[in-house]
């Protein structure tokens, strides 16, 4: 729907907004690796859209929280600025959350978001 | 700023690119005026210029608002979730997903309506793509990849020049400065470390 302008909205739409594609996944704030959630592969499937998981099963995600996921999470983190726990926080989920555009974050296992660059940490220098 | 693989670019020496709306849309002249000021943002800082044509099958850049499945192997999700998507160079594809409730124009800031969302900022973005530009990490840029409900964000930001000039080089009449406009609403969520 092309609204011209805002106040060409109606008002009875104002009341009834449908909820977000992906506000069920607020559900998952606060899960925990090593367990197993009800309708987690859906966000495995997320992850794996936006190129956070390279590589989908031959079948179905389960519902694990894995390895895989908690990687997949560090490295959204990292991409968002977020605080780099590998847990589905608070604020990890209000970013998931959020409208986006389709376009993967890593594309064929490569990104130049935060979690392709070069880490500091790993920094190592030699004295001339 | 970051790139596609491969960096992919327009070939050099591309000075125009043509645009087309998908005749099936019908789209008005306020809404095709949004893509108008969409491409601007980007002619404004770099070599590109953009022409609209009538010609849709011979158009650089087609675009078009679609639902669900519409046969590029990326369908839309519905009501928020995925806004829009677009196709690294020379591809041309831009799409949005034709659910959203998207304002054409007038502050977006002030709808009444929670899942408002601004379709020129939206087209800024994915011209971005368009133009070989990937997502960025930086918060305040245009590239980055996430936008909330009645939030405008339409100026380049510095990280989204340097990355269209290393691609295009810079219009000459470029002044290098420009406003980072951003408005926040509906969303708590932006205490996130910078």
């Amino acid at each position: 729907r092309l609204f011209p302008n805002p106040s060409e909205i109606p008002t009875w739409m104002t009341n009834h907004a449908p909820p977000g594609a992906w506000d069920g996944y607020r559900n998952f704030t606060g899960c925990t690796r090593g367990k197993t959630y009800d309708g987690l592969s859906k966000l495995k499937n997320y992850f794996q859209h936006f190129g956070y998981i390279p590589n989908a099963p031959p079948l179905n995600f389960t519902d694990d929280f894995d390895d895989a996921l908690e990687s997949a999470v560090r490295a959204y983190q990292k991409n968002f600025n977020l605080n780099i726990t590998g847990e589905l926080d608070d604020a990890t989920i209000n970013y998931i959350v959020k409208p986006r555009c389709g376009v993967a974050d890593i594309i064929n296992g490569t990104t130049s978001m935060n979690s392709g660059k070069f880490n500091d940490t790993n920094l190592h220098t030699v004295a001339h | 700023y970051a790139f596609f693989p491969g960096k992919p670019r327009w070939p050099a020496g591309t000075r125009t690119l043509t645009y087309a709306f998908d005749p099936n849309e019908n789209l008005d002249d306020a809404t095709k005026q949004v893509f108008a000021n969409a491409f601007n943002q980007w002619s404004k800082v770099t070599t590109i210029t953009f022409t609209e044509t009538t010609s849709y099958r011979s158009a650089d850049i087609k675009i078009g608002f679609y639902s669900g499945d519409h046969g590029d192997g990326e369908p839309f999700d519905g009501v928020l979730g995925t806004l829009a998507h677009a196709f690294s160079p020379t591809d041309g594809r831009f799409h949005l997903d034709k659910s959203e409730d998207w304002v054409v124009n007038g502050d977006v800031r002030e709808s009444s309506l929670s899942n408002a969302i601004d379709l020129e900022s939206v087209a800024v973005h994915e011209i971005g793509h368009v133009l070989g530009l990937g997502h960025s990490s930086v918060e305040e840029a245009i590239m980055y990849p996430t936008i909330s409900s009645r939030t405008r964000k339409v100026e380049l930001e510095e990280d989204d020049i340097k990355g269209i000039q290393e691609l295009y080089g810079s219009n000459p009449n470029f002044n290098g400065t420009t406003t980072a406009t951003t408005s926040r609403d509906r969303d708590s969520s932006y205490g996130g470390r910078r």
